[in-house]
């Protein structure tokens, strides 16, 4: 259980900046 | 700050548990060895002590190190020290992490909304340009087809 | 019901509860091994005290007593430490919100905001090829006039050249002089059918 709360902890912390890097990628190669 | 509270905590703790485990009680237990070496008794007891609280004390420092605890203490009091005139519960994880994600993307679809209104924008007033050379284009034919039938029709 | 601490996980990286369990584990080991170093160091003495009469079990009891008195004392001192800890310093406030969150604060209906952002998105792209192959229609057709414009253009010349050749040749007013050429071969027929007449 411990390690559950930490993974999701980490995960909340860590992937919106990483989910962040793919969209933005996504609409700049949209504009270009 | 939380390291300051951290650490009195502790020592609390340890004051408090050597309080508890006094010499007397300690020679109350060792009774036996107490009535042959009292001065022995009393040495040993202070090692004991000593010993107990080095050990816990070292162990606190080696949970800071690992942690990183003075930093993230010191740093979260900056936090909340920031959200000081803050008086509403914050925002917490909802538990639908593509719903929580949507604030973080938000601001960058509202660029990218912009850049797609500003470009639509060029586009258009490009194509009304274009549009207007078109119909200049048309009228430009028809009136050379008028023309072409007018002679056609004075040959004729 | 167990308050997982999640968002204090996401702070420092770890529950606080098992920082917390760390802590009590590593020092209930040493009350342990210090108490066994105790009795160890009693024991060795009672070696330099042949007539001692004090067996290790007996020790060993006493140990035990200590031990068991230092524990509950432990115990109890060590929830109280953990409550304390628990609330003020391994917390993080019901106010505060983690810089990594910030972004929630600031758009606190991000669920529809995102849908509609996503829907006036779409619809831009959909303008945007609309207008993209209008524009191609468009350059397409200013294509297309340049080359019926350039036709067109030849014919009026061709007429023009039409009638530079009639001027050229006196005939400056065509009609005019195409009646004068029908008229004169009118002419010419009836002077030749005159002709042939008289011949017979």
């Amino acid at each position: 259980f411990d390690e559950l709360i930490v993974e999701t902890a980490t995960k909340r912390k860590q992937w919106p900046k990483k989910i962040l890097i793919h969209a933005v990628q996504t609409m700049k190669a949209e504009q270009e | 700050g939380r390291a300051q509270v951290f650490a009195t905590v502790v020592d609390t703790f340890l004051e408090k548990l050597v309080a508890a485990g006094s010499y007397q009680r300690f020679a109350n237990c060792y009774r036996c060895f107490y009535r042959l070496q009292p001065e022995m008794t009393r040495s040993i007891y202070d090692q004991f002590i000593a010993q107990l609280q080095t050990s816990i004390k070292e162990e606190i420092q080696e949970v800071k190190n690992e942690g990183n605890l003075e930093a993230l203490f010191n740093s979260l009091d900056k936090i909340v020290e920031e959200a000081k005139n803050q008086e509403e519960p914050a925002w917490r994880p909802s538990g639908i992490p593509e719903e929580d994600i949507c604030s973080t993307v938000v601001p960058y679809l509202l660029k990218h909304k912009l850049y797609l209104q500003k470009v639509l924008k060029v586009k258009e007033e490009e194509n009304r340009k274009v549009a207007e050379s078109v119909l200049a284009g048309r009228d430009r034919i028809a009136e050379l087809q008028q023309r072409i039938q007018a002679r056609k029709h004075a040959w004729q | 019901s167990v308050n997982p601490m999640a968002y204090e996980a996401q702070f420092f990286g770890f529950t606080p509860q098992t920082c917390m369990l760390r802590v009590y584990i590593a020092f209930q080991d040493y009350l342990f091994e210090t108490m066994l170093l105790v009795e160890s160091v009693m024991l060795k003495k009672m070696d330099g005290f042949p007539d001692c009469k004090i067996s290790p079990f007996e020790l060993r009891k006493s140990t035990e007593k200590f031990l068991l008195f230092m524990k509950e004392h432990f115990d109890k001192l060590f929830s109280k430490m953990e409550e304390v800890l628990l609330q003020l310093v391994l917390n993080i406030p019901k106010n505060v919100l983690l810089p990594e969150d910030k972004v929630h604060e600031q758009y606190p209906d991000s669920k529809e905001q995102f849908q509609a952002l996503q829907d006036e998105i779409h619809q831009l792209q959909e303008q945007y090829r609309a207008e993209a192959s209008a524009g191609q229609a468009l350059r397409a057709e200013l294509e297309e006039q340049k080359v019926v414009q350039a036709e067109l253009e030849k014919i009026l010349q061709w007429f023009d050249g039409l009638e530079n050749i009639c001027r050229k040749y006196g005939t400056s007013n065509f009609k005019e002089s195409f009646t004068f050429l029908t008229q004169n071969s009118k002419k010419l027929q009836d002077m030749l059918k005159d002709v042939e007449k008289k011949s017979k």
